[in-house]
């Protein structure tokens, strides 16, 4: 109603990261903004034949320019992203080749305009220190259909990968 | 033997010490998101133990990011001591992305690498996931397509599948269904499960191991190059299928193949060290094949295998030990009682397709 809107969002931190308050409003965060793609079917259906042993195409891959050439935001995704971005003061950005992402560089407190409903506090666990929203975020229905999400502001690293070691069993347990 | 090393790999999949790379336009790489560093000391002292019998690299030819200091981590000693072992003398990259700001994402950090860099390796295995259901539904099909873009160069995503079996989520007083994981779920990678020996001191026949991670995705519907071989099973097991309550017939099934993920020796932080086990140790092992299979096909002239399932699934089995006995673990209640899905034979929900048998499978992958 008031013009934002929110996407699909995983908000819920796992309980091993320890709150250890708000960010300061001028320290820094990096978000990543996933851009709206172009020719999704024709690259999944590109991937399909080139990776089909029965099809004329198969191993006929494409170089990076040419994925860039298929799936590159359209004109006007990228030129809404951007100018939204700079309306609010942020022009810390890289982008990439296929130039689907853009990384950019603002303060906490700009980030926090940037997308409503954010609130960035820093958590810790064992030794390593993150900063994520609590909250889900929203973005202004204008720039909503040209992107698919904003990243660094839920998700967290796991607490381990896939590998254990084991103790050698006893008898009994066995 | 005393728990698996190189050679114990080597003999069971049947590398002879002239099944290594050649060196040329080939190579491949692990990534790492948690801080884990490999230490190269790790690493020449591993190849010094544990490499005799076969030619191999003792040193990564790359680090993508920043290598940090300290104590080696044994997520990232186990994945480059093993990719180099299979994949020997195979250029070798390691990506490391522990996240520079506090507000990065180590896995979009590295999803973007690959989005900006045009030369790449062809095999990239990755021992990493999370549950489906922790995840947005957005940021999964974002990635998706990310992966995507990288099978259409060419390049073959491993990922590990997972070391809780199919994985429990409680909903509720007795209500519980298994748990996929992604990007194990994602229908564009290829996701590798576990085995371990059937006699675990011999170089025996693999049996499922317990903890390989398999099943449904309740995201990703099943693709069309598997829907045969998830039908066949789903038919052929009915009498020990898991109740239909607890998985998504309709979804992405996985994994697609399977290697030993059970009793390694990893040196880290120059200690080697027995027991370890997880699909983190069966992916790059599979990995290190296919880079030597891609090495094979590069020097004949065609192209890399990029993404390999719809090939694998084509070839129903060829060129693999199909394992064929046990279960993994799956919720511990009064329904499945502790057990998932078991494996059967050709396709199954637990080990896949099978362990590679490399001599066959170069052969099925070379024409």
């Amino acid at each position: 109603s008031s013009g934002y809107l929110e996407y699909d969002q995983d908000v819920l931190l796992p309980k091993d990261w320890t709150h250890v308050g708000r960010v300061d409003p001028s320290e820094e965060v990096e978000l990543t903004f996933a851009l709206k793609q172009q020719n999704l079917e024709l690259l999944e259906e590109t991937l399909r034949l080139v990776s089909d042993p029965g099809s004329a195409q198969y191993g006929k891959h494409l170089s990076l320019q040419e994925v860039a050439s298929l799936v590159r935001p359209s004109e006007l995704t990228q030129k809404v992203v951007r100018r939204w971005l700079q309306a609010h003061g942020v022009s810390n950005c890289r982008t990439v080749r296929t130039q689907d992402f853009l990384q950019c560089t603002m303060t906490a407190e700009v980030a926090e305009v940037l997308l409503p409903g954010s609130r960035f506090h820093r958590y810790v666990r064992d030794r390593r220190s993150i900063v994520r929203s609590s909250a889900p975020y929203s973005v202004h229905e204008e720039v909503h259909q040209h992107l698919d999400f904003v990243g660094g502001l839920h998700r967290v690293p796991p607490r381990e990968k896939d590998v254990r070691v084991k103790h050698r069993p006893s008898k009994g347990e066995v | 033997h005393l728990g698996v090393t190189p050679a114990i790999l080597r003999a069971r999949y049947n590398l002879t010490a002239a099944d290594v790379g050649s060196g040329q336009n080939n190579s491949q790489a692990v990534a790492q998101f948690l801080e884990q560093y490999y230490h190269p000391a790790d690493l020449a002292e591993f190849m010094a133990m544990f490499g005799r019998t076969f030619p191999h690299r003792s040193e990564v030819d790359r680090v993508v990011g920043t290598q940090g200091g300290g104590k080696a981590g044994l997520e990232a000693s186990l994945d480059i001591e093993y990719i180099m072992s299979t994949g020997a003398n195979v250029s070798t990259w390691v990506f490391t992305n522990p996240g520079r700001h506090e507000s990065q994402e180590p896995f979009l950090q590295w999803m973007v690498l690959l989005s900006n860099m045009s030369d790449l390796p062809w095999v990239h295995t990755i021992s990493y996931g999370d549950d489906e259901d922790s995840l947005s539904t957005a940021y999964m099909m974002r990635l998706n397509t990310e992966f995507m873009k990288a099978g259409v160069r060419g390049i073959s995503l491993l990922f590990a599948s997972g070391d809780s079996g199919a994985g429990c989520r409680h909903q509720g007083k007795d209500k519980n269904t298994f748990r996929p994981s992604f990007p194990a779920s994602s229908p564009y990678v290829t996701t590798v499960g576990g085995t371990t020996f059937k006699n675990p001191f011999k170089v025996t026949y693999e049996v499922t191991h317990y903890i390989s991670g398999g099943g449904f995705s309740n995201v990703f519907k099943m693709p069309d190059y598997q829907a045969s071989a998830v039908e066949g099973y789903l038919k052929s097991v009915t009498a020990t299928l898991p109740p239909q309550s607890y998985f998504n017939t309709s979804g992405r099934a996985y994994p697609d193949m399977a290697a030993l993920s059970d009793n390694y020796w990893v040196v880290s932080n120059r200690v080697p060290i027995p027991w370890v086990s997880g699909t983190s140790a069966s992916t790059p092992v599979v990995g290190g094949m296919l880079s030597l299979i891609n090495g094979q096909r590069l020097s004949k002239g065609l192209p890399a295998l990029g993404f390999l399932n719809p090939r694998l699934y084509k070839l129903k089995g060829q060129g693999l030990f199909d394992v064929t006995e046990g279960c993994h673990q799956g919720c511990l209640d009064e329904q499945v009682q502790g057990k998932g899905f078991c494996a059967a034979p050709s396709w199954d929900p637990v080990t896949g397709w099978g362990t590679p048998n490399y001599p066959a499978l170069l052969a099925a992958l070379l024409s």
